[in-house]
C-alpha cells in the first residue's frame, strides 16, 4: 500500500485538483484507492460530490477517536473511497495541542484500516493537505510513505519550497524514517510565459545543487506538467474528475500522464 | 486610521498580491501606510524586497511581547512601512494557545502604535492574512475596522465563502463590534470564460439573498475586477509593486481602479 501525502503550505497551487485527479486516475485503472481529505475547507470532498454541510462521519471523528477510518469512508466511484472533511476538523489543532502521541493518530488509524482490509487491500491512500504546517499535516507526513509536492511555477510559490523541504527532513528524522519525496509536479503551468520557464529552471537548479545527503536529493520534477486548463476548474462544480468531465481536454491528458508516472515509480518498499 | 484585514482562508486567491498593490497604490497617492505581514510564509515581505531569512525584528516579536510595532517596521518606499513576517510566526499558534486575551494582542499593539505616532498618524494599516482561520487571523479580525475579501471566481473558492462570512459574524459579535466587511474583490479574473461569469453571478445572488441582518449584507463586490495578468506574478521577483514594475499593464490599471474605490468608501467612523 502506497500512502501518499499531497502537500505544499503555499495556497492555491493545485493540491486538491491533483489529489482528486490522481486518485480518480488510479481508480479508473483498477487500483483500489482511498482519498483522505485533511483540509477543513473540505474541497476534495465537495470536488467529488459529497455535501460537507450534512452531519456525517468525517476525518474529525478519526482524530477525536470516536470512529475508525473504515466507518467514515464513502464509496464515490468504483474503486474510489473518500474519507471526507468539514469545518469540524479545524478544532483538532486546539483539542490535540497537548495530547500524547498526537502526531501518530492518523498513522495508527491507517494501520488499523490495513489490518481490517487484509483480504481486499488498498493499493493507494492519497491525502489532500491544507495550506499549512500544522498538527493535521504533520499527521499526514508521519503516516505517509511518500510525498508529492505540487508547485506553481511562480516566484511566490518557490519562496516557501526550501522551508517545506527542511520541515520534511525534520519529520523524516524525528517521526517517520520511511518518508521520501517522490517528486514535484508543476501545476497551473502557463506554457509560453517567461516566468514559468525561469522559475522551472530555478527549481531544477536548486535540486541539482542540493546536498546529496538531503532527503529531497532524489526528488525529481515529474516530466508531466499540468498546464493551466479551465476545464480543471469547472470539473468540481459537476462533482466529477477531469477524466469524466472533459476526457479530451489538456487537463485529462496531463493528469493521465502524471498518473502513469506516479504508478511507474513504485517505491521498492 | 483605517485598519483593513485582507483575508480568505482559501489558498492562492490573491491576498498577498492585493495587500502589496493596494498598500503601494495608497502610498503613491500620498497616504501613510503600514503593511503588516501575518503569514509565516512571509510572501508580502519578500514581495517588497525584504530578505525574510535574515535575523531581524518581525511581527513574531510583537506577538511574543518582546517588541513594539514601531520597533519592527521597515520603510520600504516613501510613505510605505512593512512589518515583516517569517517562519518564527508559525510558533504563535502553540505558544499562545492558553494565554489570556490572546485575541487582542495585535489590537493593543496597534493602539500603542497609534499613540506613539500621534503627530504623524498613519492613514491605513493593511494586514495580509495567511490561508487559515487561526490565532493570527483572529487577531487581525479583532484589530481591524474593516475587511476586504479577495475571491477567485472558481467553484472551489466560492465553497468556503459562506463559512468565512459566518466566522466574521461570530468575531463581530464576540470580539470586535467595529468590524465590517467593506467588500469583495474578484481576483485572477479570466475574462471570457463561462466559469468566471457563472461564479460571479452566484456570488452576486448569494449577497442579494442574504439576511439583511447579517453583517455582510452591506458588503459589495467592487466594480474593479482584477484580471489575470502575468505581470502581477512577475513583479515580486523584482521586489516591486505592479505600479513600478509594469505601470501600463492591465494589472496596474485594475489595481489602480481598486485603490480609488477603496479610498472612496471611507467608512464614516
Ligand atoms: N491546471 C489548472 N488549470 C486551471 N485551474 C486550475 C488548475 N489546477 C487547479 N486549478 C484551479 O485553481 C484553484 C486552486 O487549485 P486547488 O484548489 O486545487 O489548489 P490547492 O493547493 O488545493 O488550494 P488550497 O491551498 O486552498 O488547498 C482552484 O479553483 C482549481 O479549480
Ligand atoms: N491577477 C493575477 N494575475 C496573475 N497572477 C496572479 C494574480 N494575482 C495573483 N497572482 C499570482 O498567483 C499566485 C497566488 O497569488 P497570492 O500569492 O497573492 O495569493 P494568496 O491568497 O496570498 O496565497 P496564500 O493563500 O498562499 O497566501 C501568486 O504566485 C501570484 O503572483
Ligand atoms: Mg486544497
Ligand atoms: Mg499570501
Amino acid at each position: 500500500m502506497r500512502i501518499i501525502a499531497i502537500m505544499n503550505q503555499k495556497g492555491g497551487v493545485g493540491k486538491t485538483t491533483s489529489s482528486v485527479n490522481i486518485a480518480a486516475g488510479l481508480a479508473r485503472l483498477g487500483k483500489r484507492v482511498c482519498l483522505i481529505d485533511l483540509d477543513s475547507q473540505g474541497n476534495s470532498s465537495s470536488h467529488l460530490g459529497i455535501d460537507i454541510n450534512q452531519g456525517m462521519q468525517t476525518i474529525y471523528q478519526v482524530f477525536s477517536g470516536e470512529r475508525k477510518l473504515i466507518e467514515t469512508r464513502q464509496l464515490v466511484k468504483s474503486n474510489l473511497w473518500v474519507v471526507p472533511a468539514n469545518i469540524d476538523l479545524a478544532a483538532v489543532e486546539v483539542e490535540l495541542v497537548d495530547a500524547q502521541g498526537r502526531e501518530f493518530i492518523l498513522k495508527q488509524a491507517l494501520e488499523q484500516y490495513a489490518r481490517e482490509e487484509r483480504d481486499k487491500p488498498l493499493d493507494y491512500v492519497i491525502m489532500d493537505c491544507p495550506p499549512a504546517l500544522n498538527t493535521v499535516t504533520i499527521n499526514a507526513l508521519t503516516a505517509a510513505t511518500e510525498m508529492l509536492i505540487p508547485v506553481q511555477p511562480h516566484y511566490l510559490s518557490l519562496q516557501g519550497l526550501s522551508r517545506l523541504l527542511e520541515t520534511t527532513a525534520l519529520i523524516k528524522r524525528r517521526l517517520n524514517r520511511n518518508l521520501s519525496i517522490t517528486g514535484m509536479m508543476l501545476c497551473l503551468y502557463e506554457t509560453g510565459t517567461r516566468l514559468a520557464a525561469d522559475v522551472t529552471d530555478d527549481l531544477m537548479r536548486f535540486l541539482e545543487e542540493s546536498d546529496p545527503q538531503a532527503p529531497w536529493s532524489n526528488a525529481k520534477v515529474f516530466n508531466s506538467r499540468i498546464r493551466r486548463n479551465i476545464r480543471l476548474a469547472e470539473a468540481p462544480s459537476f462533482a466529477q474528475s477531469i477524466f469524466e468531465y472533459a476526457p479530451d481536454s489538456t487537463g485529462a491528458h496531463d493528469y493521465g500522464n502524471l498518473v502513469q508516472e506516479v504508478m511507474a515509480c513504485e517505491k521498492t518498499q
